[in-house]
């Protein structure tokens, strides 16, 4: 199982619909103060199920769709799709690729889906189950949280390590 | 459940040991259970001795140290579960140019196992990237991306 | 008491608009009393405007712009009332190889009224330096200092 | 006023007398991770009068003293002199230099001294006062905390503009 890319659309920053793609080993994401480079982290941790507005530095779930620039008028609808390579089948679904997709609406209202097809998004946390990903453990750490292991209470450590076992 | 927690712990925190001993060229480190009795609820105390320091409680290592402690728990629970891909945002920026090279030779070994997805302003993470984005807001507060190799980190810095 | 507050607090915010825009290359800044009536308890709330960007709350802001704004916000108090002498401990971390120099060179120009200390691991910072001194542990655990040029500092970094 | 040296012994990773000149336009402090450059930072806030223990990295104000390594033993004392230029009469002394001494023994005992004449710990707070440097301002500003200004909510902001009034 591995990222094979990302499309990103009226996420944050990306007002024209963007495509990333994966490498196998190590993708490194550069460039100056305030372009964008840990949005594309946030993308990837709302397509996966997200439900913190506060993980995602706002403060309601629409503060994720594009608010405009001095130039440009706000969009109507944010969408990531992340293109999972599953010929592991680590996933639990029969499928040598996966793509997951997430939409939310200036209505608030929410659509899902797992390759095209429209689901929950507890079917998505669902997907994501014994995979060792998930959004809380090791496997997304955020910008300027790396300390949060070090700073915290001895109780509050355990939350890392019973996501690992 | 309990079993299976204790036995991961035992094998992470010999892999805390080993990649401290690695990052730091030397000292020793090791994690326990707050109340080994009650392993479900127990919480996690981390002690560290750098090399030819004496042993330090956590709030006395420096800014740099203590990002190098986190780093090391990191690997140490990939190494013992090893997660399919690991997006990790800056979390290098605390440390100085020979720490972020030893801690760049890390994630390529660990590249074997797992994907990695970096956000970096440092030059020792970009070297070890197979493949490199540059972010850029060429129309104001507007995201688009391209992709670069090294060379055009350093003219890019320039430009921006 | 009451009234200096005020005139202090008018003039550090004609300031913070300024350094910001300089800075970030535009955009428009401004500071606020939550309760302007009730001038010796009131709290500060912070407004910004990145060049090209909407308004944004500070939480929208990225690290480094956050650090950038909390930058200016004390070169604006610097120019309404010079310290003596003022010590900063990388408080550019989290900014890019272009604001560090931009940093940098405000540094520069408030060298003139206030003498600076500056614990930094950038280049651009170590550039705008009159005087560098390099720390290090020869003997573990016990620190020493040594005087520096700055084409030290790339063999020292390469050599630690 | 100006800062002219500072002089370290047995205050943390210092167990050997050290001397810092610094210039009157900017000096800068390089050094790998851990070697001791945010200690010169706490000897300056700790020679000016800091009263607590938490602002300085420590449990309790012996913290400060030499802790020993694996070949020195523990000393017994921390020492810190701070040299100021005040030819400008800033300080509220007649006098054109003033060096600022602050020890502090294992047994919790403090010595405060100004040019070199035994004073209080209220008299370091009074030399500093109104001369627009204080520990809790703008004039010293320890790693990592730049971004207190930007999180803290708006009734805490205020006392870095009090400060500066
Ligand atoms: N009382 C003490 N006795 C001996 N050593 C001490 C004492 N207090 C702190 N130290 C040591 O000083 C070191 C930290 O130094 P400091 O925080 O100045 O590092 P730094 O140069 O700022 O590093 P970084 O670049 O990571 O911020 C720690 O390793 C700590 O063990
Ligand atoms: N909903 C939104 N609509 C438009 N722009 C947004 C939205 N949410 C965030 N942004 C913008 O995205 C920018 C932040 O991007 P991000 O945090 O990814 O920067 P970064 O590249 O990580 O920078 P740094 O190197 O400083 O960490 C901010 O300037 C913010 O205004
Ligand atoms: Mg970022
Ligand atoms: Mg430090």
């Amino acid at each position: 199982m591995y990222l094979k890319s990302l499309e990103i659309q009226g996420f944050k920053s990306f007002a024209e619909k963007t495509n990333i793609e994966f490498g196998k080993g190590i993708t490194a994401v550069v460039g100056p103060n305030g372009s964008g480079k840990s949005n594309i982290a946030d993308a990837i941790r709302w397509v996966m199920g997200e439900q913190s507005a506060k993980s995602l530095r706002g403060g309601n779930m629409q503060d994720v769709i594009f608010s405009g620039t001095q130039k440009r008028k706000p969009l109507g609808f944010a969408e990531v799709t992340l293109y999972i390579d599953n010929s592991d089948k680590k996933l639990g679904i029969d499928y040598d690729e996966v793509a997951v997709t997430r939409r939310v609406f200036r209505s608030g209202e929410s659509e899902y889906f797992i390759n095209k097809s429209a689901c929950r998004l507890k079917d998505i946390h669902e997907l994501f189950m014994d995979t060792g990903v998930g959004r809380d453990g090791y496997s997304i750490i955020g910008q300027g949280r790396i300390d949060e292991i070090i700073n915290s209470k001895p109780e509050d450590r355990r939350q890392i390590f019973e996501e690992a076992a | 459940m309990k079993e299976r927690f204790v036995e991961k712990f035992r094998i992470i925190n010999e892999n805390f040991n080993q990649v401290f001993a690695e990052l730091f060229g030397g000292g020793r480190a090791s994690l326990a259970l707050t109340e080994p009795d009650d392993v479900l609820t127990s919480g996690v105390t981390i002690e560290v001795q750098p090399p030819g320091k004496a042993l330090k409680s956590l709030l006395q290592l420096s800014g740099g140290e203590q990002a190098l402690v986190s780093i090391a728990i990191l690997f140490a629970i990939l190494k013992a579960c090893p997660s399919p891909f690991c997006i990790l945002d800056e979390i290098e920026a605390a440390l100085d140019d020979l720490n972020t090279y030893r801690f760049a030779d890390y994630l390529k070994k660990f590249a074997k196992d797992s994907q990695f997805v970096v956000v970096t302003h440092r030059r020792g993470t970009m070297e070890a990237a197979n493949i490199l984005y540059g972010v850029t807001m060429q129309e104001q507060g507007v995201t688009s991306l391209l992709s670069l190799n090294i060379d055009d980190v350093e003219r890019e810095a320039m430009l921006a």
